[in-house]
């Protein structure tokens, strides 16, 4: 007889974790900074506040290759009502909005999270503080794998002492530093990078201190929250905002809840589905929600959507990431215009640096350095749209360029939804828009390397004479 | 400020369906496909049923890119109590144990039922009935996204005019039979190639019949459930068990739960985690539970994991499917013992087809079809530990193979648990155990085609004196 049974996202991700990441010890414990990591960003950088990150990796245990891994952050901090589903229920998150941040699914911490407790039996440990706080909370959670719910073994609260604010999070798992050491230190080291106006420090379980020091203050504008784009609409989200609606009129709820929709383009959206504009939202029938998505999808005269949403680096964080990290003889960036696909918003950044202490490149292609919404991804580049674009899109003679060579290529797709091929976030997906705009961008850099290689080879030659 | 939310698992796989293969309307066709197929062969042939499938395609309406796609078997159908979860409920299903199927995640179906309902809007349609019935069973179905809950739009039955038993399955989404064709064509003779013993017959939009004929009465014996083995056990798994263990001892519970383990290796294991074997489960501590874990997973003296719950094609099947489909002047096939990786059985087979009607290959590679737990995968090969084994780890020269050359490889990797790289099931990770069993599968029959060729050649040199 066949068992048929549901079961919690919490079971779900545990049974399959490998497909967040944690797929072993090594990988698991690369992640489990990976996910700490960016959330700790996310609290900084996303909202105007200079980064301090501290990471911590220790030996737990004399024997068992047990890691406590400690991220400290001064970022905007968690409220304590707040925190037992933040780290004890999967898909739980603030980042469900349509704003560019680095978190996306309210999944990550707590894969860290189920992980400590199937290789160490440990609860995550947590404590915390907003701003405008007289008090620091501390917390003990682990998860109801079963039910997809915190428990919370300690709490505790005190008086701040000194302006403190920020989150400090603590779990420890199986790992395995020999293995992950190389990959972890790459992966904070591409993060500062993409953040030189950020301090972070790393003390590592071989008693080694990484330390990159904030070299700029100036900050991408952080991403503001926006509405959809009609582009982007579907009818099943269409349903939900019409039975959701407090508006009186299919008007006004058209306007209200999509970007790039004012009064006069619903008027011509609703005439041209054939709707009464001052029929109220929930009355809609079924026929009328699809000829009104077929409208919607098809209308050409929008405002191209907004890129408030989204938080490019910038060529000036570009330059200042590469400069620190590489002391180059030559150093460029562009940051190409916003453009979209399925109705979010994207930016494509790249940056070249050649020369000065730039390592030589693989034989066949440049040293890529992918990026994702600010976030080094460092597997699966076989499957990644920006290494296939590298490869087979640029004619790398036609710049000057023959490798080896001292070459490094960055490239950073940001946007309102960065089209990942899986939850571990380690490759981006072809997508043909995104696709065209990273060809043009690093096709620009090239350039722009080209007319400094050209510069530096007539001057080579009017030198020998 | 932030908004902190939770979402349901159908909430999460809506707004991420690219995830799960949903990434654009060709390929929404071809996954919807693939999940129905799927489901109809896991509910006749891991049962002992010769299957019956027929795939009807259909354009579902003479403006819009909408597709009719129905799929019925001849399988063991669904209790009409059931129906309402296994079609709309996200994360609910018969395969959450330990026996190899096609289907694992709880998930498939309703991607698609997801996929209908936002771009369609239409409810997906199920008439079933299980051998014993007397009655059929009907139902339109749709998601309650919001609180991942099954709508039932209609329900119905009748009684049954004839014996039937099986399952029809039809649901309308917006799809690309233009760009998608040739990849469901593919996808449906890659299964009709391990499926010898099926008839499978397709009626397409541009009015074509693709029928594959049964051709074998051998099927691979249908998988069994059994328990986890102790290598593939962890502290949450061991809790879960103990809390919910209904013997007296430790002792029974351990026996109870784990294959290859009796009451002799269960008290050594004790012995070694220093637990008195008569205390009850639910009464062991925390570092109990932590040395139980150590002891089992390190443990040397089991007998090795069952593999009745993996059911390999074996050899008369693989070999039957690539005559019929290649009509080769060559074909040979091996399936390998049974090894484990983490506690899971599983079981790597090659086979080989060369010359006849073999199609020529690429110019540095053998046509490779993979296979997982006998589904075919057709994308993402370039992050398939398949294609790295074939590419890196075989030297065809020595097997007296150039490319190109009418040869055709056929790898399935079958196990309780294959370790796809995601839940769109395209490609397998690397996994050490796994690729060494890759290697040597493939080694072994292009061993024999070596001897073949060898023979041929000898024949053809005496034949010129
Ligand atoms: N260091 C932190 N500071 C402030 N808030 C945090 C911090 N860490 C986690 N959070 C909060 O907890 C939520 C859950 O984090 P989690 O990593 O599980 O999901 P996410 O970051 O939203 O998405 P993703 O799964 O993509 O990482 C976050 O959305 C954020 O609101
Ligand atoms: N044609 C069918 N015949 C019998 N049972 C079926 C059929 N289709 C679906 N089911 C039942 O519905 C359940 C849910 O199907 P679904 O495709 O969502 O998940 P799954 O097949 O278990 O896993 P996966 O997500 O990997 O496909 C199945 O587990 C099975 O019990
Ligand atoms: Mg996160
Ligand atoms: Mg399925």
């Amino acid at each position: 007889a066949e068992k048929y049974k549901a079961i919690s996202p919490a079971e779900f991700f545990y049974k399959y974790k490998e497909i967040a990441g944690f797929a072993n010890p090594a990988r698991a414990l690369y992640q489990t900074v990976r996910e700490l990591v960016e959330n700790a960003l996310d609290a900084t950088d996303s909202h105007g506040i200079l980064p301090d990150i501290k990471i911590v990796i220790q030996r737990a245990d004399p024997v068992q290759e047990f890691y406590r891994v400690t991220v400290e952050d001064n970022g905007i901090g968690i409220p304590p009502d707040i925190v037992p589903n933040a780290f004890g229920r999967v898909l739980f998150s603030s980042k469900y909005v349509l704003k560019q941040t680095r978190g996306m699914y309210g999944l990550g911490v707590k894969m860290a999270v189920l992980y400590g407790q199937m290789t160490t039996g440990r609860p995550i440990e947590v404590i915390t503080s907003k701003r405008e706080y007289r008090r620091i909370y501390f917390f003990k959670i682990r998860i109801d794998i079963n039910k997809n719910e915190p428990i919370v073994l300690e709490r505790g609260s005190w008086r701040k002492q000194r302006d403190w604010h920020g989150t400090i999070v603590s779990l420890t798992i199986e790992g395995d530093w020999g293995k992950a050491k190389a990959r972890i230190k790459e992966y904070v080291n591409r993060t500062a990078i993409v953040t030189p106006y950020a301090n972070i420090v790393m003390y590592t379980p071989d008693n080694e201190v990484v330390f990159y020091k904030r070299v700029i203050d100036v900050m991408p504008r952080p991403p503001r929250e926006v509405k959809p784009h009609p582009y982007g609409v579907d009818l099943e989200m269409l349903k939900m905002i019409m039975e959701s609606s407090k508006q009186p009129t299919i008007l006004e709820a058209l306007v209200e809840n999509f970007q790039s929709v004012g009064e006069v383009t619903a008027r011509d959206l609703l005439t041209r589905a054939g709707i009464d504009p001052s029929i109220s939202p929930s009355s809609l029938k079924e026929d009328d929600l699809l000829k009104l998505v077929n409208v919607m999808k098809t209308y050409s005269q929008y405002k191209p959507p907004s890129s408030s949403a989204i938080s490019p680096l910038g060529t000036e964080v570009i330059k200042a990431g590469l400069n620190r990290m590489f002391e180059p003889e030559f150093v460029e960036a562009v940051t190409r215009r916003p453009s979209t696909y399925e109705g979010h918003p994207f930016i494509v950044e790249a940056g070249i640096a050649y020369g000065g202490k730039v390592p030589l490149s693989e034989p066949d292609k440049p040293t890529t350095l992918r990026y994702a919404n600010k976030i080094p991804l460092l597997y699966d580049e076989g499957s990644d749209v920006i290494t296939s674009v590298v490869k087979e899109d640029i004619a790398w003679e036609n710049y000057l360029v023959s490798f080896p060579a001292p070459i490094v290529l960055l490239v950073h797709v940001c946007s309102t939804k960065v089209p990942f091929k899986g939850v571990g976030k380690e490759s981006i997906a072809d997508v043909p828009e995104v696709r065209r705009e990273i060809k043009l961008a690093i096709s620009e850099v090239a350039r722009r390397l080209r007319g400094y290689l050209t510069a530096k080879q007539k001057e080579f030659e009017a030198q020998r004479k």
